[in-house]
């Protein structure tokens, strides 16, 4: 399954 | 994480933490617009919906949660506490915000990464941010004076959202296939609009006269 797209900024 | 960020989730940080001991201290708002406030923790809210479910990295989770603590502090602050409420320019403290609300909503119904409620929220907390600090900016140009901890405030936050755009220029250039033109093009807008209060606050540092917003 591809990555969900993290938001890793605040 | 590069130093652009960590600088700037710093300078953020220390932006709401002048505020909240200048409530602390004085026991007063005044010159604080709460309706920022108020945008600002709904940022907080509407943006770290994922604080549960995605972990990043602890210092994300905590910071997040610092955020989100300490902005609901000042709102907590300046509308129940017995002192400090009574010190809020109520009358002063006049912009709409309801329609910027309302406007983020529908933009970030059209324009979002995904048609999910997270990412929604997501984007309407990117737009609200971008527009948040306006309440703020109108109260100090009505009060015309900036006493010196606002201006403060008003700086690192300028700082942090600037540091922010320099550290998506130095990921672009350094990771493949990073993109954020949610957050790029609405942290554009914001630093904008921070622009003619650095030039007010930059002139009044060079003249040494208090700061002087033009009515």
């Amino acid at each position: 399954p591809i990555q969900q797209r993290l938001h890793d900024e605040l | 994480m590069n130093i652009f960020r960590f600088a700037g989730d710093m300078t953020h940080l220390i932006s709401i933490l002048i505020l909240l001991l200048k409530i602390y201290a004085t026991k007063s708002c005044a010159g604080i617009s709460l309706k920022t406030q108020e945008l600002y923790a709904l940022v907080f809210l509407t943006r770290y919906l994922d604080l549960f479910t995605d972990y990043v990295s602890l210092y994300n989770t905590v910071m997040k949660i610092v955020f989100i603590a300490s902005s609901l502090a000042i709102v907590w602050c300046m509308r129940r506490h017995p002192l400090v409420r009574r010190s809020y320019d109520k009358d002063l403290d006049t912009f709409r915000h309801q329609y910027v609300v309302l406007a983020c909503f529908v933009l970030a119904l059209l324009l979002n990464e995904k048609f999910t409620i997270q990412e929604v929220f997501w984007a309407f907390s990117i737009y609200l941010e971008a527009v948040a600090i306006l309440p703020q900016l109108v109260l100090l140009q009505r009060s015309g004076n900036v006493d010196n901890l606002t201006g403060q405030y008003v700086l690192f936050l300028g700082a942090y959202r600037g540091l922010y755009i320099i550290n998506w220029i130095y990921r672009y250039f350094t990771e493949d296939h990073f993109t954020r033109w949610i957050a790029c093009v609405s942290g554009l807008v914001q630093t904008g609009l921070y622009a003619d209060f650095f030039y007010y606050y930059y002139l009044s540092w060079k003249t040494n006269t208090k700061l002087k917003l033009p009515a």
